[in-house]
């Protein structure tokens, strides 16, 4: 898209145009573009396409620069799925199930929310797809007691992790928020310690909004992790360079379908190529 | 928010006397970063600021005592005037049954408006009739139904292997049958780039007469909202939008990217997860929110 072209003042505004329209803010999209024509100058670089390289390079090196990889090393390591509603939690719940399943781990699902209609039946069916046993009580139960009892049961039968879909929320209701504390110290109740990855999931068609989602949510409950769903759609969830930089908190894993097999380990120079595409 | 930035340029330019048109244009820099920060598409918020400029140069602006506020105002008339225009309720049929499809990228609210609309229809003297025309989410049937349960609302249910299309047409002939006058279809949610399923939309504008075709948005939706809207419109020509989850603290800038794009009014805005959390668009309020 930007490439066989002149190194002039245009170039800097269309590469502007290209990562603002990938959501990334104005802020970053500046601080990238300025950092290029710096470099530009400082190395002498002639083409379109040296420059293009040399900010994809950079910006590889940065996404390089975080360790990425879930930690399931507790037993059992309970994963926590929170964010607003909508943005993909009980769908990447189902796929993670399947991933972990196939990696050779066992694992046990909490349908833990118990407020919005059909939440426990669509966690269900992954369950069932997944072949992973799930535990649910009824809707409006405490979701803390669902939490408690499939921790519980996986204790019970030595399974390695603990999947926890959460309802969604937004971050702006403070009495939701104050809900997940809850289900955190159920979790250290149960097993001693707090949840071993707490993933925010973030759908790639939010714009700025969702970096004010993952301050608020960093703030109700530690994030260890970010998933970035909806990746197979047009937009390219810029927000996650603010989010990363600001909170320190890298995303883990992406997803690109609504298939079972449609969630990926995030890949920097995979996500990059599609940013410049 | 973009009043005080514009007061903090336009000090800066105070002790020199008369503002002049370099000044206004580092003021007119502050409008564009605030639109985008309310995620306006790129090229919307360029466009918008030049459709501002004159009025911004001009002497209104220049011989003001508070320019910043002056910008602001203008700001926030054109913003009202592009987010309002044609302001109107659900269109009814002058042919019962009025058949509502909603569509829209997945995740975006339309199985909870489809039970806020016929909730919404219900107070205006109508009988709504539900279909639960998503066939591939899981458990997508059972929200609908179970919203219906709770809210007295009848549901027409998929039927054997039944394609959407064909479940749609049983579901108006099952409105007709119980003398509904109000038939909401509930879509599986998709991607404006998802060829096939945009084949079923006008799959479904083909089994039914559909008369109001709304696009359900969320608020929060960034950069692309033009390119989703643009794409359905162009497949299934979108009547009308309604916006969700505004009862969080995104600024909803794709408002005004969609209502650019679409040329279509906004027409409802869901602010809750309850039935009841369905409000008429406001464009004054909308405009106040984008600018932050
Ligand atoms: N295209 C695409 N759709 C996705 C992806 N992840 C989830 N979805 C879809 O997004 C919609 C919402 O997914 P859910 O898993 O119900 O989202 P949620 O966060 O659990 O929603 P709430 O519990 O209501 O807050 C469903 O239609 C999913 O199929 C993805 O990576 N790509
Ligand atoms: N806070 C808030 N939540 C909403 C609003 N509208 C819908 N939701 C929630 O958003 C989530 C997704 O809503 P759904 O109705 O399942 O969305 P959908 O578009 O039908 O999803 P798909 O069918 O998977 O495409 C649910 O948790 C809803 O309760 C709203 O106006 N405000
Ligand atoms: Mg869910
Ligand atoms: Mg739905």
């Amino acid at each position: 898209v930007m490439l066989r072209r002149d190194l002039d003042d245009e170039f800097y505004d269309d590469l502007l145009e290209v990562l603002v329209g990938a959501d990334t803010g104005m802020g970053v999209a500046e601080t990238f573009v300025s950092a290029l024509r710096l470099r530009v100058k400082t190395e002498r670089i002639s083409t379109a396409e040296q420059a293009l390289a040399g900010l994809k390079a950079e910006m590889l090196e940065a996404l390089n620069s975080r360790d990425r990889r879930l930690s399931l090393d507790q037993s059992p390591s309970v994963v926590v799925v929170v964010g607003v509603n909508g943005s993909g939690k009980t769908t990447t719940l189902g796929k993670l199930a399947h991933r972990l399943k196939e990696e050779g781990r066992s694992v046990v699902i909490a349908a833990a929310d118990t407020f919005r209609a059909a939440a426990i039946d669509q966690m269900k069916v992954w369950a069932e797809r997944s072949g992973t046993l799930v535990v649910t009580h009824q809707l409006g139960a405490d979701a803390g007691a669902v939490v408690f009892d499939a921790i519980a049961s996986a204790q019970a039968r030595g399974a390695e992790v603990v999947l926890v879909d959460t309802a969604g929320r937004l971050h702006t209701k403070s009495n939701l928020m104050v809900e997940l504390a809850k289900v955190r110290r159920v979790v250290e109740r149960a097993t001693g310690a707090p949840p071993q990855e707490t993933l925010l999931v973030i759908e790639a068609p939010t714009g700025m909004n969702a970096i004010a989602q993952a301050h608020a949510f960093h703030e109700a409950m530690p994030l260890t992790g970010i998933v970035l769903t909806k990746l197979d759609g047009t937009s390219r969830g810029g927000t996650i360079w603010a989010i990363e930089s600001e909170l320190n908190v890298p995303v883990k894993l992406v997803g690109l379908g609504e298939g079972i097999d449609d969630l990926n380990v995030f890949d920097p120079a995979a996500y990059l190529d599609a940013l410049f595409a | 928010s973009l009043s005080e930035r514009l007061t903090n340029i336009f000090d800066r330019f105070s002790g020199r006397g008369k503002l002049s048109r370099e000044d206004v244009e580092a003021g007119l820099r502050e409008v564009r970063m605030a639109l985008l920060e309310a995620d306006v598409n790129f090229k919307v918020a360029k466009a918008f600021v030049e459709s501002i400029r004159e009025r911004a140069v001009g002497s209104e602006v220049l011989e003001s005592l508070s320019p910043g506020q002056q910008i602001v105002k203008i700001v926030n008339e054109e913003l009202v005037r592009l987010l309002g225009g044609e302001q109107r309720r659900l269109r009814y049929s002058p042919q019962p049954p009025t058949v509502v499809l909603l569509l829209g990228l997945q995740g975006c609210g339309k199985t909870t408006t489809a039970a806020k609309l016929a909730l919404a229809v219900r107070r205006d003297g109508h009988r709504p009739m539900l279909v639960a025309a998503d066939t591939y989410r899981p458990a997508a049937v059972q929200q609908l139904a179970k919203l219906g349960k709770d809210n007295q609302l009848p549901v027409t249910l998929p039927q054997g292997g039944m394609l959407p299309p064909e479940l749609c047409a049983v579901g108006v002939a099952e409105a007709k049958r119980l003398n509904c006058d109000v038939v909401i279809l509930d879509t599986a949610g998709r991607l404006q780039i998802d060829e096939k399923m945009l084949d079923e939309l006008k799959e479904i504008r083909k089994r039914v007469d559909v008369g109001e075709t709304l696009m359900v948005v969320d608020a929060m939706t960034g950069q692309e909202a033009v390119n989703v809207a643009t794409a359905f419109d162009a497949a299934v020509s979108i009547d009308g939008v309604i916006l969700t989850k505004l009862d969080g603290d995104a600024r909803g800038g794709a408002a005004l990217s969609m209502r650019q794009a679409l040329g279509k009014p906004i027409i409802y805005c869901g602010v809750g997860e309850k039935p009841a959390d369905l409000e008429p668009f406001a464009p004054d309020r909308m405009a106040s929110r984008i600018l932050g």
